[in-house]
Formats: C-alpha cells, structure tokens, sequence
C-alpha cells in the first residue's frame, strides 16, 4: 500500500526525494544534492508502477501533493522552494550531515 | 493539423506561451509576463486535446521540446532560462514593445 512503502522509505535513508523525471524544479534538487555528494533515494513517480498512489499517499501524509517532495533525516522538508531555502540560511548541510547523508 | 495551428497562433499574436498548467517553470514565465502587464496567447498543451501532438510540432518546428515554449514577435525565444536571461539583459521589454504586447 502506497502509505506504507512511502513511509518505509523515509524511515530507512537518511534523504528521500520524491520527484518526476520530466520536471525542471525536481531536477535542480537533484542537480544539489549531486553537487554536494549527498546519498540520496530517488523515487521517480512518473515512473513508478504506483506513482500516482505514492503521491496521493504523500499528500495526505504531508499536506504536500507537489513534487519535489524532500525527507531528511525522517523529517518532512518540503519541495524545491525549502530545499534552496535551507541551503541559503546554511541549514541544509548540518541537516544532511545529521542525517548521516553527508 | 498541429503545426499549421502551432504557426497560425505565433503568427496572430505577438507573444505566445506554449506551457502546461502543473510545471512550476511555465508558471514563473507565466507569472514574469502577468507582472508586466504583457498580452499573451496562452496555450495549455495538458488541456489542449491535441497538446502532445502540438509539442511535437513545436519540437520539429523549434528543435525544442521542452515547455514552456515561449514565442515573442513571431521569433522563437525558447524556455524560462531564455526567457529571464533576456529579462536580465534588459532586452525583453523593447522586444515586447516591438511586438505590440507592451
Ligand atoms: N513551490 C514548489 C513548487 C512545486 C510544484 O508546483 N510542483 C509541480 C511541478 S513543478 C507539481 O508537483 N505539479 C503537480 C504534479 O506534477 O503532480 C516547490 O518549491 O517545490
Ligand atoms: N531549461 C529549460 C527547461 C525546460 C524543461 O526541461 N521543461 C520540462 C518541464 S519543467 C519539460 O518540458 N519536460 C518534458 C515535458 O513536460 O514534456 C527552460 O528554461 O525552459
Ligand atoms: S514540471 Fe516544469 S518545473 Fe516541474
């Protein structure tokens, strides 16, 4: 059940994004953490066989139905506007590093 | 035919927005030109029943594939980046002046 295997990833990597292959914003996230060499689980819901489940399931969970969809260290973060915005005020590596995903 | 509409809407507007309506990056270009108060020709292509077909014209036609696909004075201008880097260079506003949209 989509809940579940969303919440299951969460708990087991340190950085979770959820994100569309065809999507600018979710691209530039990616294009960050890349840079940053952080260690990250990528769910791609335009291709997975339940993505649109997943993201209904996150959306309930998170009261966020866009994408990117960024977990740190279990915790909820937000899409692409918080990601930068962490990176910004100099919060995201301490974030990453915590969550062991730097 | 989608290439004939795709040419017909550049031709009878001065600037057209080829755009879908859940992309955050056609949504800042979108959002650039209602800040300046600019006339443009919408074009949804995930409303549009014949949307896919048109992005395939605009990529025969343009090379480019991707949305936004952003028209000013019947010249193709390209994506978002295209878009603000002309903004940035204080270019965009006499080539929106030019082509009646400001
Ligand atoms: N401000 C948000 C924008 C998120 C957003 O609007 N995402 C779009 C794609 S760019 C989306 O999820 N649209 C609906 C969908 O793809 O299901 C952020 O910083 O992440
Ligand atoms: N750098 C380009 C990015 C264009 C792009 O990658 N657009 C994505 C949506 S954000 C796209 O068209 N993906 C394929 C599709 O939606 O058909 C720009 O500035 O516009
Ligand atoms: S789909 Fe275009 S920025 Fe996300």
């Amino acid at each position: 059940m989509a809940l579940v295997k969303a919440q299951e990833l969460v708990s087991a990597n340190g950085v979770v994004v959820f994100s569309k292959t065809y999507c600018s914003y979710c691209a530039s996230v990616k294009k960050l953490f890349n840079d940053l060499g952080v260690t990250y689980k990528l769910l791609e819901l335009d291709v997975e066989s339940d993505g649109s489940e997943i993201q209904a399931a996150l959306a309930e969970w998170t009261k966020q139905r866009t994408v990117p969809n960024v977990f740190i260290g279990g915790k909820h973060i937000g899409g692409s506007d918080s990601v930068f915005a962490l990176r910004k005020s100099e919060k995201l590596i301490p974030l990453l590093t915590e969550a062991k995903a730097l």
